[in-house]
């Protein structure tokens, strides 16, 4: 199981559509400061259903439809598209390929899908239950969030361990 | 579950003594459950000794110790439950040169059951990569990607080169 | 007191946006005194726009840009009121090379009036020094302080090269 | 007014006698990790007063003072002097040269010194009162703290202001 594809549209500084091709290996992401870098795994983070504006560096959910620059309008919605491999079939699904797509509207509203089909927030959780993936798996580390790992209280540190467990 | 929660603990006590010594090249490390009689309550104190260094608290650490232990920790709950893939954000911001080449090495380790997203600025992380993506904003608060290449000798100078959109 | 605050609040309004648009080589900023009425209780909103983007709420920053951000506000207080000798440890982490160098280069601005001690990693900021001391610890846990020279060419390669103790 | 010297004995990582000598300009400090490099910067904070053992990465007052290494035992006390160039007049004392010095023992006692006369702590503080030096001053940044500057609440920011005023 890896990520193959992301598809970004409207995501914080990604206004225009953008393909992200992966292999199983290890890619390394470079680029000057403020280009957009941390902003594709803010990208990763929202499409595995975080909801925590905080965690995606906001303070409203609107904030990650991209809210134009000095030539640009803003846009009216964001979308992110992950295709995960699956020929293990680590996921409780049949395909050898499933495809997460989350969008938000600046009206509020968003939409999830699997495989092309809506669905809840709550399905996503569920199909990542127990894989090692998701906004709390310790598999992510956001910028400047590393120490956070080792400067949490001696009772934050369980849940680290029972993820593990 | 209890019975989950110890045999994790151990592992992942175990697990870190190997990739605290890796990247220390050397030391020792404990992992303490403050209260161990309520498992669902019990604290995680970690304890660590930099090869030649006396046992230290924590907070005493150097920023750099402090990056490369929270590293060895994330690695050792990896190696009791991998997960599909890992990414981290300028985690080796803080090493110096030596340190970065032996997070390199790690991450290029566990790539076989993980697949990694590094983001970086760090040539030696550029250089344990598959594969390079460049993210620039050659419009103003647009980022696109882009295909990049090292240049120059290896660990040398040359930045990442952006090579084509 | 009321007049010295709002002078000086003023002054390092201005002066923020001199160091701002020196370190980002453009863009605007805005020093907004949240509560003008009580000056005793009042915070102080900061709002920034880097060259090209539209104005963002501060969070959304990137960690370069929040590093940049802050260095400007420090230097632009210090432009109000020198302060006889400036210490900044590591710092410029997470900038990217380019703007390492406008750091170091404001930094041998502002030398003039007052005296830099900076901790860093980075080749430019080593260059932009007068001085160069090394800390090694060839005894372990024993701090020792050695004379250090730059080796290889400017911006180039080379580690700082360590003389003698 | 500047630094002229630093000299360190039993603080921290400094376990030998060790001098720094400085000039009016620039000077970096550059090597590996842990080398002591931050304990540096923590002397001339505790040197100018510091009290609080957070600012120090501490939990006690007496981790400041050298706790042994693989071979070296404790010693009983710590010890730094600052030698400031007061030429300029800045400091309300006759002399061209000032050093202050701080000493901490084990048994939890500590001593400060002007120009090598017992004092109390207060003295330290009223010498440097309104000269821009001095613990609480936005001069002295260490590690990882830049981001404070920024992340306080904007109630928070206004100290740094007064401070200027
Ligand atoms: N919704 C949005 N619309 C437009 N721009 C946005 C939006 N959200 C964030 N941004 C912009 O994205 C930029 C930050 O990008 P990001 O954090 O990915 O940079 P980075 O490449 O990680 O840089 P660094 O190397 O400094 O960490 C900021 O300039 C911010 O203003
Ligand atoms: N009282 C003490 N006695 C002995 N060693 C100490 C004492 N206090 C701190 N240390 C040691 O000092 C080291 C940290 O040094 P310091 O933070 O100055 O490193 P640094 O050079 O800044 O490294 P980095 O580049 O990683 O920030 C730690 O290994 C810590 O164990
Ligand atoms: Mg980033
Ligand atoms: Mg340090």
């Amino acid at each position: 199981m890896y990520l193959k594809r992301l598809e970004l549209q409207g995501f914080k500084t990604f206004a225009d559509r953008t393909e992200l091709d992966l292999t199983s290996g290890i890619t390394a992401i470079v680029g000057p400061n403020g280009a957009g870098k941390s902003n594709i795994l803010d990208a990763i983070l929202w499409a595995l259903g975080e909801q925590n504006v905080r965690s995606l560096r906001g303070s409203r959910s609107q904030d990650v439809i991209f809210s134009g620059s000095d030539k640009r309008r803003p846009v009216g919605m964001a979308e992110v598209t992950m295709t995960i491999d699956n020929s293990s079939g680590r996921l409780p699904l049949e395909f050898s390929e499933v495809t997460i797509t989350r969008r938000a509207f600046r009206s509020g509203d968003s939409e999830y899908f699997i495989n092309k089909t809506p669905c809840r927030l709550r399905d996503i959780y569920e199909l990542f239950m127990d894989t090692g993936v998701g906004r709390e798996a310790y598999s992510i580390v956001s910028q400047g969030e590393l120490d956070a790992v080792l400067s949490a209280r001696p009772e934050d540190r369980r849940s680290l361990f029972e993820e593990a467990a | 579950t209890h019975d989950l929660f110890i045999h994790a603990f151990r592992a992942v006590a175990d697990a870190f003594e190997i990739t605290f010594s890796r990247l220390f090249g050397g030391g020792k490390t404990q992992l303490i459950l403050t209260d161990p009689d309520d498992l669902l309550e019990t604290g995680i104190e970690i304890i660590v000794q930099p090869p030649g260094k006396n046992l230290q608290n924590m907070t005493l650490l150097s920023g750099g110790e402090k990056a490369l232990t929270a590293t060895a920790l994330l690695f050792a709950l990896m190696k009791v439950k991998p997960s599909p893939f890992c990414i981290m954000d300028e985690v080796d911001a803080p090493l110096d040169e030596p340190n970065v080449e032996r997070f390199a090495e790690i991450v290029r380790d566990f790539s076989l059951d993980t697949q990694f997203i590094i983001i970086t600025h760090n040539r030696a992380s550029m250089e344990a990569a598959d594969n390079l993506y460049g993210v620039t904003m050659q419009e103003p608060g647009i980022s696109k990607l882009v295909s990049v290449k090292l240049t120059g000798v290896p660990s040398g100078d040359g930045e990442a080169v952006i090579l084509a959109a």
